[in-house]
């Protein structure tokens, strides 16, 4: 998936990084020094509906056609992560123990049309 | 959240302005991470490990060893050394929290001999209370020879520290020299840095337990 281009209509990644100091965190987590918020925005069309992953591609374009020729119900597609994957954290916990553990579904990597 | 006719709020709605957004994203965050850890606010750290301590700890650690998916590994340094000024023993003290809905299956204490060690010695580790021990309840933790300075890995059966469930561990060591040795154990001072920069450290590897997996092993 595509980060979004400014003023991207159709549903498309948005990447932002979240530095742990500007959360004022950096006192407890230790490593990474911050990670990747991305999160999934965009216009849904009839035709995209149920296509996760709107690579330009010849089956994607079949897809579209193929959506396009049949009623789709309107307003019930989401742009949804499709992909995510895991952060590893170093963090203190309160007795000052370091934890290393990985957190599950935290970096988003790829949206579609659900 | 999608609710029946409704347009998805992903899709549209209005555009907020880059700080709002920004602040937006950035609580988000927070709730990610603290959801992430299943945490309900960020931990106070009232006394964090001395930095050089806690570089050495993580040098000493296995290079790439793996976390199981949802599991942990903890470093857990002595918060308190209790040593005998006449005998060679001591008490470490470590607090844990560790989540009850995870299983401990790997336990190992690191311990940093100074290079005062004055002979071959054998060290013993005991889970702590003289009570326990009196009533024979007492388990071997681990049993080992000091040889040389330095770093010393002692690997301890996670069987023996699954009852800790006060979040404090204590772990009894007790050095003696071996058979036909004439010299006398040193204090524990001279043997063992208990709270500079190498202050003995229990590495602990858990995961969340499978259910039914009490019931397997019974059955």
């Amino acid at each position: 998936t595509p980060s979004c281009e400014p003023e991207t209509p159709l549903c498309c990644r948005r990447d932002h990084y979240v530095d742990f100091q500007e959360l004022g965190w950096q006192d407890w987590i230790l490593q990474p020094e911050g990670y990747q918020l991305n999160y999934c925005s965009g216009q849904c069309p009839p035709h995209l509906a149920g296509s996760p992953g709107i690579a330009a591609s010849f089956h994607s374009a079949v897809f579209s056609l193929l959506k396009a020729n049949n009623p789709w119900p309107l307003g019930t597609s989401c742009c949804v992560p499709t992909a995510r994957r895991p952060l590893s954290l170093l963090y203190l916990d309160r007795d000052g123990n370091v934890v290393k553990t990985d957190v599950p579904d935290m970096v988003v990597e790829a949206c579609g049309c659900s | 959240a999608q609710r029946a006719g409704s347009v998805c709020p992903s899709c549209g709605g209005p555009t907020l302005a880059p700080q709002a957004e920004r602040a937006l994203v950035l609580e988000l965050a927070k709730q990610q991470i603290l959801e992430g850890l299943h945490l309900t606010g960020r931990p106070i750290i009232t006394h964090p490990p001395p930095q050089a301590a806690l570089t050495r700890a993580l040098r000493r650690l296995q290079r790439g060893s793996v976390v199981p998916a949802n599991g942990e590994q903890v470093i857990s340094f002595a918060a308190i050394t209790e040593s005998s000024t006449s005998t060679c023993s001591s008490t470490l003290t470590f607090y844990l929290s560790t989540p009850r809905s995870h299983h401990l299956y790997h336990a190992r204490l690191w311990l940093h001999v100074l290079p005062t060690l004055p002979s071959t010695l054998s060290l013993r580790i005991f889970p702590w209370g003289p009570r326990r021990r009196r009533r024979g309840s007492h388990v071997l933790l681990a049993e080992h020879q000091l040889t040389t300075p330095g770093w010393h890995a002692l690997t301890l059966p996670s069987s023996g520290l699954r009852h800790e469930e006060s979040g404090v561990l204590k772990l009894q060591l007790d050095c003696r020299p071996l058979e036909g040795n004439s010299t006398a154990a040193p204090q524990t001072q001279q043997l063992l840095d208990t709270a500079g920069e190498q202050r003995p450290f229990l590495e602990l590897k858990t995961r969340p337990k499978e259910p039914g997996a009490g019931r397997a092993r019974r059955r």
